[in-house]
């Protein structure tokens, strides 16, 4: 399996460090902060107290062993910066780093850096694409022209199923699943409904009010069928 | 076209705005920073700077009137807290507001705001999402068990088309999209290659080494399908 390490325990880092060792990676947490550390020795693999910018302490800690590094500090562009230099230096080859302006960003695109990631500005264009789509509940973009969008049932699909209705050849958009209340009996005994996604979309199901429709298409076939129902 | 505030510009609520002014929203953006209103002010709607926990300020700049509201502020959890709870109190009924901790987020769980939104926390699952797929370049999830991939036509599938290849019915996947390198000639006259995705998978298109598939499936199905190439 895999060996990372991630270097930097803000907020980011710390969830990134976490969702890795869940999926079965070697993870080694590295951090300056002892507390820091602390909270988080036990839900990843390896955790060590080392100040990333020190070349003599990096060696010490074998880190050129790992396959890849992630520098997620934030605010701190200095040590971010400073500990990527290093990384590079000693010969590591996948690094991927946090940039949280566009400077920071231009100074590691001319180190060579392939995967730099600005999450305030990435979030923010997210979370305009979902906020700025009527009745759409999560739109990410694939492209710079194709989405993959969640929208209610619009009222003139209602009760029929998707192999009558030709979505593909008609409109351009592919459903890729159909998401619908499911009732549930909870340890109270009480009925509870949950939205659960079918494996594969039902070719046969007709669709109900309600069910959500998760579509992938060109940004301009999304907007004209759903522009359709208003 | 409606009207949305974002209050708090940091990096998070400057991208809201621009990405929103872009989309053809009013927006106006909120800062009680002189500096920063004067350098977003040209690319948003409207902007006004104002102490965003102040009632008497927010009252007399008609903030009641928009449609929804961002409360974007990050480190500042106090006048996040604050703007927020003086918002409702104002009676406005769509705030979206940014957490940046799970006390925070429980908090504002309790004053009963749907919308919350943790950009390192989503990132870091994004970013750990698109790290631990070999070969693939962008894994985002879309049910708990349902995702979006982009990788590299496996070697099985090479010089075949979609048409022969029935990846629904044998693999129970879903290609949404082809992506190919295609030729273009610069200002210099030199050939640059650049991968464009195709508006809609051509079935007939016989598929390419280093094209990449856009695919959409079950976890477990998509698993299936890489492990045959390995
Ligand atoms: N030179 C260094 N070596 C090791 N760790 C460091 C170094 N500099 C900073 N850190 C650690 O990086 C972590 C994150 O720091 P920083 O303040 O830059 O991030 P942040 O902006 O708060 O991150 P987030 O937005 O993800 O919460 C801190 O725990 C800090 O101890
Ligand atoms: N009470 C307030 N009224 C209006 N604006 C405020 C208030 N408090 C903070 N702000 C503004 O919010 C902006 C963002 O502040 P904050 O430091 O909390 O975010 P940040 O963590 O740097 O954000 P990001 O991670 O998006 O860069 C600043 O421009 C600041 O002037």
């Amino acid at each position: 399996m895999e060996n990372i390490a991630v270097i930097g325990l803000g907020q980011f880092g710390t969830q990134i460090a976490i969702s890795l060792t869940q999926k079965g990676f070697e993870v080694t947490a590295i951090d300056q902060n002892k507390d820091v550390i602390m909270n988080i020795k036990d839900m990843v693999s390896d955790s060590v107290i080392v100040d990333s910018t020190d070349e003599k302490d990096m060696r010490a800690i074998n880190i050129h062993s790992v396959d890849k590094v992630i520098v997620a500090m934030g605010s701190n562009v200095q040590a971010s910066l400073l500990t990527t230099a290093l990384l590079q230096r000693m010969g590591i080859k996948k690094i991927y780093v946090r940039a949280i302006n566009p400077l920071q960003e231009s100074i590691l695109k001319s180190m060579s850096i392939d995967y730099i990631i600005n999450i305030e500005k990435e979030m923010g264009i997210q979370f305009s694409n979902s906020i700025s789509t009527k009745n759409i509940n999560k739109y990410i973009e694939i492209s710079d022209r194709h989405s993959i969008i969640d929208t209610v049932v619009p009222e003139f699909l209602i009760g029929k199923a998707l192999k009558e209705l030709h979505l593909r050849s008609h409109y351009g958009i592919n459903v890729v699943g159909i998401k619908t209340r499911v009732p549930e009996v909870d340890d109270t005994g009480e009925i509870r409904y949950s939205i659960k996604m079918m494996d594969i979309p039902d070719p046969n199901y007709p669709l109900r009010k309600n069910d959500l429709l998760v579509m992938f298409g060109t940004d301009e076939k999304l907007n004209s069928f759903l522009a359709k129902d208003s």
